[in-house]
């Protein structure tokens, strides 16, 4: 089973909102020409970015999941048609 | 996923500014090399030129850079992105120059973010596969492999096609390592029951020294979910394999990755401060499993599943004649076999010395 952090600190809160915010928040939406920005929730983007890494799907901020989130990457999101 | 790609094949490119981490030819050479990974399996033409207006611009810039909508974060985190291709933005690739930029290891390498980049900048999204070039986290792997998964190139493929005159069988990977080189080294060595494997990059080769027949294969061909570039290898006496990369390590049995793995190396007994191991054999004769990093060695006991007391050690005091750092070590017939870089050297553990110097490929019947 996923460890998790005892508590998960502000600072890595802070890190894990701007994360999904950056790499997972914009999605297309075909029927509208414009972008529609992912009202998912927090977990939602969570689940679908430990999805992404093949990591367990627990939409909670395990260790394993943070540290894949501070390792160094491409800004390009993950998620959608990066336009 | 894949975006509409450029409509045409012949493609420019312009090197806007410079990294002051690198010489300017270092730079040059980077970028060049890391648009011939994609002109090597599509129709692509890259041609550089030095004013005015390129498809594919290519500039280093730190936080917020020129008209560029996104921004970069300082050390660390994100590394570069691009933009799809198009007009405009449409293909530009931005480096963060806080980064530490370089054409070895250390730090992030320039032509390694750069091939990721230029396949968004010919339409290319991340890939969810940890072996793909386009998978978003940055990993080193060895420059003498060919960067690209074969998830890169089906992907590349489905918007450019293949390479002109190839005939529509599946293109080769250009280069793989060739044993008989005389540079050949290895990542890992395991022994499987009568086989012995070595390992490097993305490929092993199995050798059968009874009668040195050897097959190369890729490690995910066996181990799909093991990533390329194990550092560290070893039979139990479980008719088990235990393979490490950094501070993670699987066990195999047979074809199967055991439930729970990877576990992290700390559950072996190893200390917070142990990052990785360079090499492992397990002593049949003892049951007594040595780990070798760095210039010293821990004693890992099977039966008890213990680290024994009194480790680390110096390697040479214990194996006199093994002075330099262990990339690869195993067992066959009793005696020890361990390597470095393009040498080997046979050691009898009863005797408590080295019996022999070779190439690091003499197993490959050169």
């Amino acid at each position: 089973l996923p460890t998790y952090p005892e508590k998960v600190s502000e600072e890595d809160s802070k890190f894990v909102q701007n994360y999904l915010n950056k790499f997972y928040a914009i999605e297309p939406d075909p029927n509208q020409r414009a972008w529609k920005i992912n009202a998912e929730s927090t977990d939602e983007k969570l689940q679908k970015m430990q999805q992404f890494f093949g990591l367990k799907v627990t939409g909670k901020p395990d260790n394993e999941t943070l540290e894949m989130m501070k390792k160094p990457r491409c800004g390009v999101p993950d998620v959608g048609l990066y336009g | 996923f894949t975006l509409p790609g450029w409509k045409k094949n012949k493609l420019t490119y312009r090197i806007v500014n410079y990294t002051p981490d690198m010489s300017k030819e270092d730079v040059d050479k980077a970028i060049e090399k890391a648009f011939k990974v994609w002109s090597a399996v599509t129709p692509l033409v890259f041609t550089r030129i030095r004013k005015g207006i390129a498809d594919i611009m290519i500039a280093f810039g730190t936080t917020a850079h020129g008209h560029c909508p996104r921004y970069f974060d300082g050390p660390l985190g994100v590394l570069a992105h691009a933009f799809p291709p198009g007009n405009g933005l449409g293909g530009d690739v931005h480096f963060d120059e806080d980064e530490d930029w370089t054409t070895g290891s250390a730090g992030f390498n320039l032509f390694l973010v750069a091939a990721h980049e230029f396949g968004h900048a010919l339409g290319l999204s991340h890939s969810k596969d940890q072996r793909a070039l386009m998978f978003p986290s940055y990993a080193y792997v060895s420059l003498s492999e060919f960067p690209l998964s074969p998830d890169d190139i089906s992907g590349i493929q489905s918007i450019y096609g293949s390479p002109p005159n190839v005939p529509d069988k599946r293109p080769t990977t250009p280069t793989s390592p060739k044993t008989c080189g005389s540079q050949m080294s290895f990542d890992a060595i395991t022994t499987l029951r009568r086989e012995v494997i070595f390992l490097k990059g993305r490929n092993l080769w199995r050798v059968y020294p009874d009668n040195s027949e050897t097959e190369r294969e890729l490690i995910s061909a066996f181990w799909p979910n093991l990533p390329p570039g194990i550092e560290a290898a070893y039979e139990n006496t479980k008719d088990q394999i235990l393979f490490f990369k950094g501070n993670k390590f699987w066990v195999i049995s047979g074809y199967q990755v055991l439930v729970g793995y990877p576990k992290n190396i700390n559950t072996l007994g190893f200390p917070k401060s142990v990052k990785k191991v360079d090499a492992a054999v397990c002593n049949k004769n003892t049951g007594k499993t040595d780990f070798f990093i760095g210039d010293k060695y821990w004693r890992f006991d099977e039966n008890s599943q213990s680290m024994e007391k009194g480790y680390p050690r110096l390697t040479v005091n214990e194996f006199p004649g093994i002075s330099h750092k262990v990339d690869a070590v195993f067992q066959q017939k009793g005696l020890f076999y361990f390597f470095h870089e393009s040498k080997q050297w046979e050691f009898d553990p009863i005797a408590k010395k080295v019996t022999k110097e070779m190439e690091s490929n003499s197993w490959f019947n050169c």
